[in-house]
């Protein structure tokens, strides 16, 4: 069988000036996944590897570079799926690692569960050993301009629905 | 978001998608990412998908289960991707994008936003581009 590699980055109104840094990362992505492959590695690896690569991309928004909550928090979340077994895992709202994927996929092969969140998502990490790193190394100059941005004008934008909403209506992760 | 799909030697397929989610959301808010089915799903028999976009309209139309379903409806991978975004535009007026791959290795994606990174590696040679209509190749 030949093996295939397919990428993307975030789907959205990409600025000029990170268009050629998101250009080249899932290059990069593309080619270490594809190195994996031709060397016999398994699909897993090749995509595991290759998100590893995004999440440490600051210009894509997961990992390092991931966005702002409206607590000015980071959260983040993954998954993984294994199309032979069809085993899965996830975590979502992590805040204290550096590659969430990588926790996706202990999840996967070392619990009975396929999402864990929040505090439990972190301490498994813990219990997995981890590293935990403090989440300010996870936060851009750009992400916390675009948060800022956000808090300046959120009163704005919440007038606008009748106060209704705390966070902006549209948007994509 | 950022995510992968794989297929190997053997013919097994993998998906991974990860993100940070939406700048300002709110605390607790979790998009389609970690969803299996919504935002990555993955089947040797028929191919895994990895989506990026709108979260919340994603989740209601449960993007990458869909374009599995399409597919195993004897779609092919390119079709049934435009077609599952199209849907979620129509249905829920969401944005976003997806990449795929076939259970005969066939690679696919599509974007309805503005730009979205992509890159395909099969056969030695590496396709890319982000601008709709974008295509840059290389050999590997």
């Amino acid at each position: 069988v030949e093996p295939v590699v397919v990428i993307h980055g975030g789907a959205w109104a990409i600025p000029e000036n990170i268009s050629d840094a998101s250009r080249n990362g899932v290059k990069l992505a593309a080619r270490k996944a594809y190195e994996i492959l031709k060397h016999g590695g398994s699909a897993l690896d090749a995509v595991e590897a290759a998100v590893v690569i995004l999440e440490d991309e600051p210009v894509f928004d997961a990992g390092k570079g991931s966005c702002l909550n409206a607590a000015g928090l980071i959260e983040m979340d993954a998954s993984i799926m294994d199309g032979t077994s069809l085993k899965a895992g996830a975590v979502a709202a992590v805040a204290n690692i550096s590659n969430p994927i990588c926790l996706a996929r202990m999840v996967m092969e070392q619990t009975d569960h396929c999402l864990l969140v929040g505090e439990g998502a972190n301490m498994f990490a813990n219990e997995c050993n981890v590293p935990s790193v403090d989440p300010s190394s996870l936060v851009t100059e750009a992400c916390l301009e675009e948060w800022q941005t956000f808090e300046k004008y959120k009163s704005a934008v919440d007038s606008l629905f009748n106060n209704q909403i705390t966070s902006l209506p549209l948007g994509h992760d | 978001t950022v995510g992968a799909v794989a297929m190997d030697a053997n013919g097994r397929i993998a998906a991974a998608t990860s993100t940070g989610g939406i700048t300002g959301k709110r605390v607790g808010r979790v998009g389609d990412s970690p969803l299996i089915g919504s935002g990555t799903y993955a089947i040797d028999e028929i191919g895994g998908v990895s989506c990026t976009g709108h979260g919340e309209s994603i989740i209601k139309i449960c993007l990458a289960k869909h374009i599995i379903c399409l597919m195993e409806s004897g779609m092919k991978a390119q079709e049934a991707v435009e077609q599952s975004l199209q849907l979620m535009n129509s249905r829920v007026k969401g944005a976003g994008g997806a990449i795929c791959i076939s259970a005969s290795g066939e690679p696919a994606f599509h974007f309805t936003t503005e730009r979205m990174a992509w890159a395909i590696a099969k056969a030695d040679v590496l396709s890319w581009g982000l601008d709709p209509k974008e295509s840059n190749v290389e050999k590997m």
